[in-house]
């Protein structure tokens, strides 16, 4: 899991039986007594793989569209939730956006080519998986055996520009933050066959090396589905027949591709793909 | 599939904020405490396990 605190923009990513909904009141909270308004809101998610074991209100996204709906102010009255649907039913894209006005735009994300990406993987390589195995008594710290664990995998390659903060969990599992000036990137892996997950996600502008950092993504994971949610200011074509083109020569076909418009003129592309050999 | 494991998906939140200050813009959230990020990670059941800063934001890896 991970929380990215800009001047006016929070992000707060995470995993398990976490609430991560019930941040909102105390953040608003915080940040008013800084003299900042709330102005958009954004809550994105895939469909979890043991849904019946979350906690209220992520108990469906019906719950959790109605906890969004009652909690965020009245100013943010742009509102529009949506399932992004794939081909399998239990590959949904969840979003559910707020907006305060469309004149709002003291953020980065404003800039146009500026896209956000969100890769969710599963039923990952078993023998790369084991690489985010802690080695029993292995003395280190989970400090210092995250840094193993993104130099051991080629993590570090993905940006090489990047700072990175990483950390393994015992006995397994890793995360990482990676800081690019103002550009950050994150993965997670929760490496355990039977339920095996990877996540990365990264913002960056439609002219970078989306094409490296895909392929090295996959080359890291070789997962057996992987999805893809962009969500920027405009569909751009080109930016994703470049994911298709970096992603179909490693193994993986696209499957599916939904698009939808959200308030304040956000575009969401949710695409899917599946490996060959499955 | 397993019958129950460790939930790896996600769940993402992004909140954006504005103020009529300009010299906000140049901490603005990033002067919220420690204590007061612990405080919220509290509610949402998760902990700092590590944290690092630049000129632009801070990154903070969570528990879970």
């Amino acid at each position: 899991s991970s929380l990215f605190v800009y001047p006016t923009k929070i992000i707060i990513k995470t995993c398990g039986t976490t609430q991560l909904l019930k941040s909102i009141l105390p953040l608003i909270h915080y940040a008013n007594h800084l003299g900042l308004t709330l102005c958009s809101c954004r809550y994105t998610r895939g469909s979890f793989i043991f849904p019946n074991s979350q906690p209220f209100p992520h108990t469906s996204f019906n719950h959790e569209v109605t906890f969004l709906q009652d909690t965020i102010p009245s100013n943010l009255c742009h509102r529009k939730a949506s399932i992004m649907p794939s081909k399998s039913s239990s590959h949904s894209w969840h979003v559910f956006t707020a907006h305060s006005s469309i004149t709002h735009h003291n953020h980065s994300d404003s800039d146009s080519d500026v896209f956000t990406m969100e890769i969710c993987m599963t039923e990952l390589d078993l023998i790369l998986a084991r690489k985010f195995f802690r080695r029993p008594g292995d003395g280190k710290t989970g400090d210092s055996a995250g840094k193993e664990m993104t130099e051991l995998t080629g993590i570090n390659e993905i940006n090489p520009n990047a700072l990175i903060c990483d950390f393994a969990f015992d006995p397994c599992g890793y995360s990482m933050n990676g800081m690019d000036n103002d550009w950050y990137s994150t993965i997670h892996v929760t490496p355990e066959d039977g339920f095996s997950y990877a996540s990365f996600e990264c913002v960056g502008s439609v002219n970078d090396n989306i094409v490296h950092v895909l392929r090295k993504v996959v080359q890291i994971f070789r997962p057996g589905t992987m999805s893809i949610s962009t969500t920027c200011s405009g569909y751009n074509n080109e930016m994703l027949k470049k994911m298709v083109n970096a992603v179909e020569p490693l193994g993986l076909k696209c499957r599916s591709r939904a698009v939808d418009q959200f308030p304040a003129g956000e575009t969401v592309v949710f695409q899917t793909f599946m490996a060959r050999r499955r | 599939m397993a019958v129950s494991g460790f939930e790896g998906f996600e769940k993402r939140l992004e909140l954006n904020f504005f103020g009529d200050d300009p010299i906000i813009f140049q901490l603005g959230l990033r002067k919220i405490d420690f204590e007061s990020i612990q405080q919220v990670l509290e509610a949402v059941q998760c902990t700092v396990v590590s944290a690092v800063g630049n000129s632009y934001f801070d990154a903070y890896v969570l528990s879970e």
